[in-house]
């Protein structure tokens, strides 16, 4: 499973409809305080199945739809997608039959957020553990959130299980 | 699953010793699978009659020595330096011991995609060069694509493809692709 | 008690909101009292006669303005952004917003020392730079003596005067005095 | 009061006797990851009454003493000294005469440690109302260590009410 692109519409500070794609090697993101490049580690994460509203950092779900500005309105829906090339047919359960994989999380104001995989309607487990098959997700410790790098040091040896169940 | 877990543990404990020595330039580290304390007192508290107590301590005991009821210990070791506590470990030593670990995952069970928010924030020059090749040997090695969110000018002129997010109308993220040497307009914008 | 908590929450509040739109270029921001909610449900939980929880109710009324029990709430607006929950800030703006809360104490209650270990760690050039002439301006007008530990070279290059912590001997920390065209060698020292 | 120099001996990774001057402005501290400049910080709170182990970054007080390198055999005690330049009078109680004051803290490997103003002994309490009373100390808002500038951010608004108690 290789991912190859990150599309935001309405999510956070994303209010339009931005690709990011996803190439092999490094991918640098620069930009000054409070632009949005965390934002988009958040997006990824949240197509991923995030549960979670405290690790969106927001209060509840509905704030990762875009609030508005002095300038332009708040938005109803936010919309991440997240396409995946899936030649080798890693992923074991939902849509092994097709070469590319697109996974939409859609929320709306008030009313919770829902899955697509393919054009398909899917179940936030079906998402979450397409994902972990292929040793990825919203845990995944290849998510690395700003200033927790560190993290994995001050934790008691009890909480550093998930390095070897990870890896299992 | 309890080989399984050994055989990942003594994997990643291999990769993470090659990885500190290599990003810390000397120095010594390792993993150790830890049980907790408890163990005994449980038992003291379980045991009603004595062949109770007695067996509920031999299979403490067995139980004391199964993998998937492990926590992990990290030790860790700059070159020259005493082994010591994590937590006396300065602010850049723990970032770097901690991409080690991190990285000898990957190299055990990679993953497809790697996001690295402001790791290099708390390195100096000399270790942003040393984590930057690592980087670059990861992401040819095990095919993970990684995403690398920095403000370091050094790690900006190491990266394959360099993104600026800017919010030319306040409040509103774009996305450009940037060469590196436009990367002072994009940080300027900000003024 | 209450009067002098009122004058100085009053004090900071003002410089913090001067603070805050100098270090961002603008926005807005300020500081308000704020009361833990279980006032009321305390006030009936006590209240046994009808006449008790009336009396009650009185007193945490006028408790509940007392400022000698109440929190801080902090509100802080970028530039073109709309108010929200600080925890959606960026980490460069958190930060920044909690430099311009510690030195609005200052100017109301000047300290003989202040030290900021890595403090400019998460921020761009730019913002850099303001915390910079900020740092010049408190320490000129309050007589507070700063010393700031960083690894950003344009912080460096705006410091009265600059010390060098190298390890020459692995594990011996030495105190050099440096000036700015040797940062260089203090600084790879450590390849 | 103003602070003019603080030497440590033994403390931590500074082993051989240091000086840092303290003079009015900024005084810039550089250097590579691991090489002392945090320990600097540790040893000026800690003159100043630091009573948590856990806020020197050790499991036990002891652990700021000297520990040993590869070369070096460890030490048995640590001493810091701050020099304070007490002409305007701001301190109050225990030596009020004096232009200059020396505030010493000292610790020997398994006996605790003591505290000296000017060469005569005094209590812990003594010092921390001593720098209390200077707006400073310890506990001070403005030693800001690594990574911790934004935790008033994340902290709730009954756990910021030093930021009033400490001006009032
Ligand atoms: N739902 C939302 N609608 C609009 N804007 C939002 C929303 N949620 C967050 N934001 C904005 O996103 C900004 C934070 O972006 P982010 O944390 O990605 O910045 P950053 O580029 O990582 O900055 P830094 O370099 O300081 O870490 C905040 O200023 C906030 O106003
Ligand atoms: N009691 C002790 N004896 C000897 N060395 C010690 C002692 N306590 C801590 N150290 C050493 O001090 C070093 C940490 O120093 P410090 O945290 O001050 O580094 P730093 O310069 O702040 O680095 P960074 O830039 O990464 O934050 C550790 O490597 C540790 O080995
Ligand atoms: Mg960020
Ligand atoms: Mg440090």
């Amino acid at each position: 499973m290789q991912f190859t692109r990150l599309r935001l519409t309405g999510f956070k500070s994303f209010v339009d409809s931005t690709d990011l794609p996803i190439e092999p090697g490094m991918t640098g993101v620069i930009g000054p305080n409070g632009c949005g490049k965390s934002n988009l580690v958040e997006a990824l994460r949240w197509v991923m199945g995030e549960t979670s509203a405290k690790r969106m950092r927001g209060g509840e779900m509905d704030d990762v739809i875009f609030g508005g500005t002095a300038t332009r309105p708040r938005r109803e829906i936010a919309e991440v997608a997240l396409l995946i090339d899936n030649k080798e047919r890693a992923v074991s359960n939902v849509a092994n039959l097709q070469d590319e994989l697109e996974v939409v999380r859609r929320i709306e104001r008030g009313s919770g957020s829902d899955f697509k995989v393919n054009g398909k309607s899917v179940r936030a487990k079906d998402v979450q553990i397409l994902f972990a098959d292929a040793s990825t997700g919203a845990n995944s410790p290849s998510l690395v959130s700003q200033g927790k790098v560190a993290a994995i040091i001050s934790a008691k040896p009890q909480d550093r299980r998930f390095v070897l169940e990870d890896a299992a | 699953a309890r080989e399984r877990l050994e055989e990942s543990f003594n994997k990643i404990n291999e990769h993470f010793k090659v990885l500190f020595t290599r990003l810390f330039g000397g120095g010594a580290a390792e993993l150790k699978l830890a049980w907790p304390e408890k163990k005994d007192e449980v038992t003291a508290e379980e045991g009603s009659a004595l062949a109770d107590a007695q067996e509920a301590e031999a299979a403490a005991k067995s139980k004391k020595k199964d993998p998937l009821e492990a926590g992990l210990e990290i030790y860790a070791q700059p070159p020259g330096k005493k082994l010591q506590n994590l937590s006396l470990l300065s602010g850049g030593e723990q970032a770097l011991t901690a991409v080690a670990l991190l990285f000898a995952m990957f190299l055990t069970n990679p993953s497809p995609i790697c996001v690295l928010d402001e790791v290099d924030a708390p390195l100096d020059d000399a270790n942003v060069d040393r984590f930057c090749s690592m980087v670059e040997e990861i992401a040819r090695d095990s095919g993970t694509r990684f995403l690398v969110i920095t403000h370091h000018r050094l790690t900006m002129a190491r990266m394959d493809r360099l993104f600026g997010v800017t919010m030319a109308e306040r409040g509103i993220s774009q996305l450009v692709s940037v060469d590196l040497t436009q990367t002072d307009e994009i940080l300027e914008a900000a003024e």
